[in-house]
Parts: structure tokens; C-alpha cells; sequence
């Protein structure tokens, strides 16, 4: 039975003195298996194994002078690099102004909550930001984006019995008319195979072509995480994501998986409920949450 | 796989990697794998696959006998039902639709809105009451929530209502204030009745990963769970995550959440539930 913490598989890594076939293909089970428990992606999790069991049979390694310690090196690195690598960079809006961003994601991951802290962070920064109350399917959708906006003190625009897109549309003319720089619309929570739904938004995307498209992605998520963030990427092709509910336990794999399914960048992480829990990403930090 | 005829080592590991897709975990897919492996690998066809497969699954699930629990007749009145959950797992929604469905049957049933702490969630709720076409108690954003669910039955009683069904808060178990606040509002319902809460259900969003177990679980230890509701199944994620928490805890998934509207609430079927996985 092969630990799947990698304390455990560092441990003995670390005592290696010589790198055999044996302890190199042992390593790369556990940390497979470490990888799944922590809901990282089948496929992504045997991708990453494959590419980490040929670089610990490459040159550098072998030549080492402790073989166990510079594989341990490139799984950890390699999860850092996989997921952004070690430098953090928050997406600047530099465009025209207003600068346009649309939050989009599956149902309850967490939209209308990142839209009022990414909000209260602009404004910390001097920023003036519109809210767009563009979800008019979810009960009382409008209702939680108000109270939330009235929470900071930021301006909310909403149109009960408009579609989403003459919503968006009439909210950025507002914006240029107040002098608002910056427009986030929040959208109502849809499946990827929701062909309407996301025909609806690409519709948006297409008419107002905002600057920054963020997908907001639950943190807890399994298995499932590449299916719904390639379909999305594929379909409005976001510019990056937001992992949300990251106060909690879940070991967060699908980090990874949404990484590597789509090449997009996680920008930000959510940790908490409140308004100032919103935090830069840092893979640093997440690969070690992953690998436990 | 199966139009390539014979089942070979490659083809085990690829089914076993299915069965992870499923989120059921990697000991289950596992030992579900060891069960299988021999009589695969001795020759079978491709219809064969599949009905081993959903056998071995479906025989790792509880059964939820849904016209016995829906259909008897309610020892208590009200029957309380508490609904709870990790943020945004469809709790909300679900009680709109067991409402509605508790409506079909021919029940008075009454609301509560104890989640007084997020924006908008008692209106949210009220919407779902009119869909529903019930009636619904609720107090003051920031209100107690245990004096939410206490008023809540009490009215229930008063007004002779069959089935009560509260609302909560979402909250993660790792956050023991909060787990602290959801055991207060089941003690003091327990107060004035020593059964109640009857029912203590669990939504678990189907995206959640192996967290889902973990949730299972607290909730579980701090509460008590009666049943799981497992939901957005019209997603693509298979919420193969219950077939773990059925391994360990003793607790039914009862009801699949569907989609969202008030009728999207289907009670558990093991058989199609197992063949969904493959799918
Ligand atoms: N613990 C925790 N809860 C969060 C976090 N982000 C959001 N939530 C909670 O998750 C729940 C869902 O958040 P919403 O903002 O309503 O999610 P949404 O994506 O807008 O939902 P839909 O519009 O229905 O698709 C709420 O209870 C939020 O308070 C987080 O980082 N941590
Ligand atoms: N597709 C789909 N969406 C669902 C389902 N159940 C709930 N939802 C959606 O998921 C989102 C969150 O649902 P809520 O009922 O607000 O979840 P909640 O657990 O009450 O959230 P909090 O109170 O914030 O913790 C909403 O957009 C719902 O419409 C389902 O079975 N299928
Ligand atoms: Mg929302
Ligand atoms: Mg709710």
C-alpha cells in the first residue's frame, strides 16, 4: 500500500542515496496517488507522473549528489510552474475605459460574492467600479448583488425584465455617462452543456468585448473541474480564474486540473465569506496544500 | 473499450481510470478493480462490462425506499425537516423543491428562513415559497438563527401545519463557530420536540470532489445526517463521491437535484444512478 502523503514520499526520498528504476517508479505511484486524493484530474494527474518520472531519470538527477532531494525539488517545482510559477501578478486593467470585466461559472461557485470583493478592492485602489446586476434568472439574484454593493458603497446598475445583454449594454453607457472606469457584470451561474446559456454569453462577450473575462471556480470541485473550465475557455476563452471557498479543507487539485486543462492563469483566491477575504493566487502555496 | 473485444491489462486500467473520473476515489475504484479484474480478464463481452460494472456499483449503494418515506403517513406534526450544507450546495433551492413536492401529496407545509446571515437569502427563499405555494416564517437579517428555527416550529404547531422544512446558512465544516450555530438551531427545535428535527438532509453539490466525504462527515458528527441530496446531477460531474460515504457512514442519498426549477427534485434510484455513471 503506497503512502499517498507526501510527507512520507519525501521522507524517503530524501534518503536515497542512489536513484534506481524501482524507487523512481514507487515515487511516481505515490505521488499519483497523491495527486488523485487531493482531486487532481485523472488525466492531468498522469501527464504530470509521466513528465516527472522522465526528468527524475534525466542527467541532473542521477548525477545529484542527493538524488532523492532534487526529484522532491522538480515535483514541487513542477506543480509551482504548472500553475502559474513563483511570481504572483494581478490582471491590470489598462485598456479604454470603462474597463469592462464579466465574472462567468457554474451554478453557486461563488460569482455574485467575487464580484462586491473584487469591487472593494478596486476601490481601495482608487478605482470608481459599476456593479451589473446581469443575473435575472436566480431568485433574488439582483436583491444579493444590491445588498452587497451597498455593504461597500459602490454603485449597482440593474433593469428588472431586461435581458442580460441590454442590461450590460445600458450599464456601460451609464458608466461612461457617471464616469465610472470600471464595469463588472455578474452572470447568472449556467452549465457549460447549456447551449442557450452560453450562447448568451458569448453574445455579451461579442457585443461589449470586455477587457478581463474571469471564471470563478469552486475550490472543492473533483473530478469534473476540466470539463466545465475547457468548455468555457473553448467556448468565451476567460482570461483567468478565481478559486473560491479555499477557507475550507479541500486539498484544492482541481487548481491543477483547470491549469492544465486550459493554460489560463488563477489569479485569484477566495478564502472566506466576508468581503476582505480575497486574495492574489500564489501556487506556491497551493502546490504545497495539494501534495498535502 | 468495449468494442475492442478482449479485456487486457491496458483496458483494466483504463476502466479503473473511469471509475476515478466518477470521483468515487481511488480506493474505491480500487477494490471495486479487484473484484472485477478476474472474471474480466478471463474473456467477457462488452454488454458484460457494463452489468458487472453497475452490479458492483450499484451493490456498494443504500437503497432509499421513497414511496415507504414519502408516502406513509407522518408520525409527527409538524415532521421537520433541516436542510443543510456547504456554501452554495443548492440547500436554498432544495427546500423550495421539497416543499413543492411535500405539497403534492397533499401537505400543509411551512417554510423558515433560519439562514439570516447572507445577502438576500431570506428573499430568495421567499420567491421559492410562492413557487411553492407555501407559506414562509422569517425574522431580521442578522437574526438568531436557533430563534428563527425555535418561532418556526412553534407556528408549525400552532397552525396545525404537517410538514415544517428549514432553511440554513451555508457553512464549511471546517469552521466550528458556525458548525456550533447549526447544532444550536437543531437543540432548540429538539426542545420543544424531543424527535424533531425528523429529517436532517445534506446537499452535496455533484462538482464537489473528495471534500464531499469529508462533509458527509462532519456534518454527520455534529448534527447527525438522516439522508444526502445530491445535486446539479444535470451537470457533468457523476457524484461518484456517494459511493464512499455509503463505504463509511450509514447515510441514504434520498433525493438527486436536477436542475433548477421547482419540479427538478427526484428521488434516489440506485439502478439508474449506477448505469448514469458510465454515461
Ligand atoms: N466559505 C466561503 N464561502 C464563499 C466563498 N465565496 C463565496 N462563498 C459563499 O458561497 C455561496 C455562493 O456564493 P454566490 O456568490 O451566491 O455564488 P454564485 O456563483 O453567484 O451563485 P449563482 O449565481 O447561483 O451561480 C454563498 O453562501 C457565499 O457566501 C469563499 O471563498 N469561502
Ligand atoms: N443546475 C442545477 N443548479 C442547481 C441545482 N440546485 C441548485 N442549483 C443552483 O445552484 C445555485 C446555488 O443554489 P442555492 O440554493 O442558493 O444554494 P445554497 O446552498 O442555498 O447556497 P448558500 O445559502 O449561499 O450556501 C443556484 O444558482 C441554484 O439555482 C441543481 O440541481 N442543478
Ligand atoms: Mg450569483
Ligand atoms: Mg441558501
Amino acid at each position: 500500500q503506497l503512502s499517498g502523503r507526501f510527507a512520507e514520499i519525501t521522507k524517503n526520498l530524501r534518503g536515497l542515496g542512489k536513484i534506481t528504476d524501482k524507487n523512481i517508479s514507487d515515487t511516481v505511484r505515490s505521488v499519483r496517488r497523491t495527486l488523485l486524493e487531493a482531486d487532481v484530474n485523472y488525466k492531468v494527474a498522469k501527464k504530470f507522473t509521466e513528465s516527472i518520472k522522465s526528468k527524475a531519470m534525466g542527467d541532473k538527477v542521477l548525477r545529484s549528489v542527493s538524488p532523492g532531494q532534487q526529484i522532491v525539488k522538480i515535483i514541487y517545482d513542477e506543480l509551482v510552474e504548472l500553475m502559474g510559477g513563483a511570481s504572483v501578478k494581478e490582471p491590470e486593467l489598462k485598456g479604454k475605459k470603462p474597463h469592462i470585466v464579466m465574472v462567468v461559472g457554474l451554478q453557486g461557485s461563488g460569482k455574485t460574492t467575487f464580484v462586491a470583493k473584487y469591487a472593494n478592492r478596486l476601490m481601495k485602489s482608487g478605482r470608481k467600479p459599476l456593479l451589473v446586476a446581469a443575473d435575472v434568472y436566480r431568485p433574488a439574484a439582483v436583491e444579493q448583488l444590491s445588498q452587497l454593493a451597498k455593504q461597500i458603497g459602490a454603485e449597482l446598475f440593474s433593469n428588472k425584465g431586461d435581458s442580460p445583454l441590454k442590461i450590460s449594454k445600458d450599464a456601460v453607457k451609464q458608466a461612461v455617462r457617471d464616469n465610472r472606469d470600471v464595469v463588472i457584470i455578474d452572470t447568472a451561474g449556467r452549465l457549460q452543456i447549456d447551449s442557450a446559456m452560453m450562447g448568451e454569453l458569448r453574445q455579451i462577450k461579442e457585443s461589449l468585448k470586455p477587457e478581463l473575462i474571469l471564471f470563478v471556480a469552486d475550490g472543492m470541485s473533483g473530478q469534473d473541474a476540466v470539463n466545465a473550465a475547457s468548455e468555457f475557455a473553448a467556448q468565451i476563452d476567460f482570461d483567468g480564474v478565481v478559486l473560491t471557498k479555499l477557507d475550507g479543507d479541500a486539498r484544492g487539485g482541481a487548481a491543477l486540473s483547470i491549469c492544465a486543462a486550459t493554460n489560463k492563469p488563477i489569479v485569484y483566491a477566495s478564502m472566506g465569506e466576508s468581503i476582505d477575504t480575497l486574495e492574489l493566487f500564489h501556487p506556491d502555496r497551493m502546490a504545497g496544500r495539494i501534495l498535502g | 473499450i468495449t468494442d475492442r473485444g478482449k479485456i487486457g491489462e491496458q483496458e483494466i486500467e483504463e476502466i479503473e481510470a473511469a471509475l476515478i473520473q466518477t470521483d468515487m476515489g481511488v480506493d474505491m475504484a480500487a477494490e471495486i478493480m479487484e473484484s472485477v479484474r478476474e472474471r474480466m480478464l478471463k474473456g467477457i463481452s462488452s454488454d458484460e462490462v457494463y452489468s458487472i460494472l453497475a452490479k458492483e456499483v450499484q451493490s456498494r449503494l443504500k437503497v432509499f425506499e421513497w414511496d415507504d418515506e414519502i408516502g406513509k403517513e407522518l408520525h409527527s406534526k409538524p415532521h421537520v425537516i433541516l436542510v443543510v450544507g456547504v456554501n452554495g450546495s443548492g440547500k436554498t433551492t432544495t427546500v423550495g423543491k421539497l416543499a413543492a413536492m411535500h405539497s403534492r401529496f397533499g401537505r400543509n407545509v411551512l417554510i423558515a428562513a433560519a439562514d439570516t446571515y447572507r445577502a438576500a437569502a431570506a428573499e430568495q427563499l421567499e420567491i421559492w415559497s410562492k413557487r411553492a405555494g407555501v407559506d414562509i416564517i422569517k425574522s431580521v437579517h442578522g437574526a438568531e438563527p436557533a430563534s428563527v428555527g425555535h418561532d418556526a416550529l412553534l407556528a408549525a404547531k400552532a397552525r396545525g401545519v404537517d410538514v415544517l422544512i428549514v432553511d440554513s446558512a451555508g457553512r464549511l465544516h471546517t469552521k466550528t463557530n458556525l458548525m456550533e450555530e447549526l447544532k444550536k438551531i437543531s437543540r432548540v427545535m429538539e426542545k420543544i420536540d424531543p424527535a424533531a428535527p425528523h429529517e436532517i438532509l445534506l446537499t452535496l453539490d455533484s462538482n464537489n470532489g473528495q471534500n464531499a466525504l469529508l462533509q458527509a462527515k462532519e456534518f454527520g458528527k455534529a448534527v447527525g445526517v438522516t439522508g444526502l441530496v445530491l445535486t446539479k446531477l444535470d451537470g457533468t460531474a457523476k457524484g461518484g463521491i456517494v459511493l464512499s460515504i455509503n463505504n463509511e457512514l450509514d447515510i441514504p442519498v434520498k433525493y438527486i437535484g436536477i436542475g433548477e426549477e421547482v419540479e427538478d427534485l427526484e428521488p434516489f434510484e440506485v439502478e439508474a444512478f449506477a448505469s448514469s455513471l458510465f454515461y
